[in-house]
């Protein structure tokens, strides 16, 4: 219980750092392949123009996902968490020190593909994204409620599959609303676009709520 | 590190004990939504006239899958970890008493979704499994090393949907072979049962081994 205590204090220290500097902090997290680095690649093409976005990245090893963002042009960092299975508040203080932070709107952590820890693990961050993949299948929400219960938006991600599986969307929608009943949940196809401009929009929203 | 530790000396009592009983036991592992489940259900059709297996199933919350497998008329038993990332050798000891172990020839514990801290934990099984879907990306093996390299067979599920991804099959044979240059790398369809055969073949020759 201790190391929650500790990371939430330095978690706490960092927001109100972000506060003062009106950048917006998301914590995206999914399961391993969900789709998170695609989405932001989508997201970087879609916003750069308009919003100044980091990202900082956590995977247990490689650089592959800071180099998929490097090509969008955006600043990004990787952390490297050498098997660690989630990101924590004191790899994210370290990994904003090859940031630069001012004028920056928006900054997404994407956190390593896991869904089941990191939604315990406070990084400053301002909300929470999980993304569900519907190739993941439909039960998941029930079976791994903490991260949809943690998270304030839920991505249904690569919709353009829904006819090769056996999704139920309507189903997994209500399901998380049972579990978190002010989500919103966002259909979207990260590579075809579908559903991307609502998505846009909500991040629009919070980062203009942020200056 | 003493935690795993007292889990790897109760780990070893319980292989020990699978020795004595001549039972194959499997550790299955992977990404939530992988296909584990779904591959133990088409294992049990295809086996359960020829093998009696019986199945632990390990997820934070529901019965879910424990229902899937009871449906197909196996011994099983769910653990509910209540949040918890991985199985360890305490709570799959416990699972045990809730199974007939006389006459047994194999026993699959479904380990939790997660494809990273499952792999450290020893549950006294013979041999570590992961079953790796098209759908999340030919990226994972190099990203997520350590699942690779403990699991003595790899499965790339869903195949059926390889038309409709970007998952380059000779590309993560090669690095899941770099990483483990004696696992067996099976790509297999668990709905439309390409390449079963060689996975059923896989498992007879294990429990047969054990005889
Ligand atoms: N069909 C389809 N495929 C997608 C979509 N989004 C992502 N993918 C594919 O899914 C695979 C995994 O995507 P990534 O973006 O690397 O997933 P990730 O969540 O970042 O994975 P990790 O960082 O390893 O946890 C890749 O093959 C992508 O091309 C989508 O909307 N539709
Ligand atoms: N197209 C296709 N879908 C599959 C295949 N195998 C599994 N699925 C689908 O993938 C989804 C997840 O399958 P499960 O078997 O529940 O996955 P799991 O690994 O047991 O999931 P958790 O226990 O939650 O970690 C379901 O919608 C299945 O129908 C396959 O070979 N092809
Ligand atoms: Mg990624
Ligand atoms: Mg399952
Ligand atoms: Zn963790
Ligand atoms: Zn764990």
């Amino acid at each position: 219980q201790d190391i929650l205590g500790k990371n939430d204090a330095l978690a706490d220290a960092m927001k109100a750092d972000f506060a003062a500097r009106r950048i917006f902090v998301l914590n995206l997290m999914g399961s391993p392949g969900s789709g998170k680095t695609t989405l932001m690649e989508a997201t970087l093409c879609a916003l750069s123009g308009e919003m100044r976005i980091a990202v900082i990245e956590g995977d247990l090893f490689t650089s592959k996902d800071a180099d998929r963002i490097g090509a969008c042009g955006a600043q990004v960092v990787q952390i490297n968490t050498a098997g660690g299975c989630h990101l924590d508040a004191a790899m994210v203080e370290k990994a904003l020190q090859s940031l630069k932070l001012d004028d920056l709107d928006l900054i997404v952590i994407e956190n390593v593909g896991n869904l089941v820890c990191p939604a315990e693990f406070a990084l400053g961050e301002d909300a929470k994204a999980v993304v569900l993949s519907v190739t993941e299948g439909d039960d998941k929400p029930m079976k791994y409620p903490l991260m949809f219960k943690e998270s304030a938006v839920a991505l249904i991600n690569k919709t353009d599959l829904l006819p090769f599986t056996n999704f139920d969307l309507p189903q997994a929608t209500e399901d998380i609303k049972t579990i978190h009943p002010g989500a919103a949940v966002l259909p979207i196809s990260a590579t075809k676009g579908d559903g991307m401009d609502v998505w846009f929009d909500w991040l629009r929203g919070k980062v203009k709520g942020k200056r």
